[in-house]
């Protein structure tokens, strides 16, 4: 969905 | 998690250890530069507002309270633990924040991968990180006489920007759909500015010799 935030880097 | 990301993680790690080391037990932050490191708390500040929000991994929550602790505790030696601050560099050590700042809270705001707080900010953190090396560089290059921790410093910096963009390579052709451009070329920015330290480092390490900046 448009929030999903998908920053799985450091 | 493939091996480039892990040592790209461990050799930052070791790097922020490199530099606590020379701070906590030599008791001094002699050729560190302040502006940097409290742009680094900035860096990390803005990049990890989702600590509590959003969840990867213990190993990533983890990692980040590590590097918001470290970099807070940085500047806060480097500001106010009496014997370390006598060591500052004061007057060589001017680089402006906001000549840094500006530029990139502008270039977040108008180039993003999407418009919310989050993304911004962690946009924001991105080019930040990208350019928050230079007033260390610049410090270097002024003071020119580099012991060997905040040569290792920097260089441990550099090989974690290194191994990263070899992540990055090796992500794009393993995972589908894995494509962040300003990740990339915010990244590759960012290791093209220790290009130069790169290069004089090695030149001392295969000549044996301490290393030195050419004026």
């Amino acid at each position: 969905d448009e929030d999903y935030f998908d920053h799985d880097e450091l | 998690m493939n091996i480039f990301r892990l040592a790209g993680d461990m050799t930052h790690l070791a790097s922020v250890l490199v530099l606590l080391l020379k701070i906590h037990t030599i008791k001094s932050c002699a050729g560190v530069s302040l502006k940097t490191q409290e742009l680094y708390v900035i860096v990390f500040a803005t990049r990890y507002l989702d600590i509590f929000t959003s969840f990867v991994s213990i190993y990533n929550s983890l990692m980040k309270l590590i590097f918001l602790g470290s970099s807070f505790s940085i500047v806060w030696y480097m500001r106010y633990h009496k014997a370390v601050h006598r060591t500052y560099d004061r007057e060589q050590d001017t680089f402006r924040h906001w000549f840094l700042m500006l530029p990139c809270i502008l270039l977040a705001l108008l180039i993003h991968e999407k418009f919310t707080f989050f993304e911004v900010m962690w946009t924001f953190s991105l080019y930040l990180e990208a350019v928050a090396i230079l007033p260390q560089l610049v410090l270097l290059q002024r003071t020119r006489n580099i012991d060997n921790l905040t040569g290792q410093y920097i260089f441990l910096l550099g090989g974690y920007r290194g191994f990263y963009i070899l992540n990055w390579i090796y992500r794009y052709f393993t995972e589908p759909h894995y494509v962040h451009w300003i990740t990339w070329i915010s990244g590759l920015v960012q290791t093209l500015l220790y290009a130069d330290f790169f290069y004089y480092y090695f030149l001392s390490w295969k000549n044996n010799k301490k290393l030195q900046l050419p004026a």
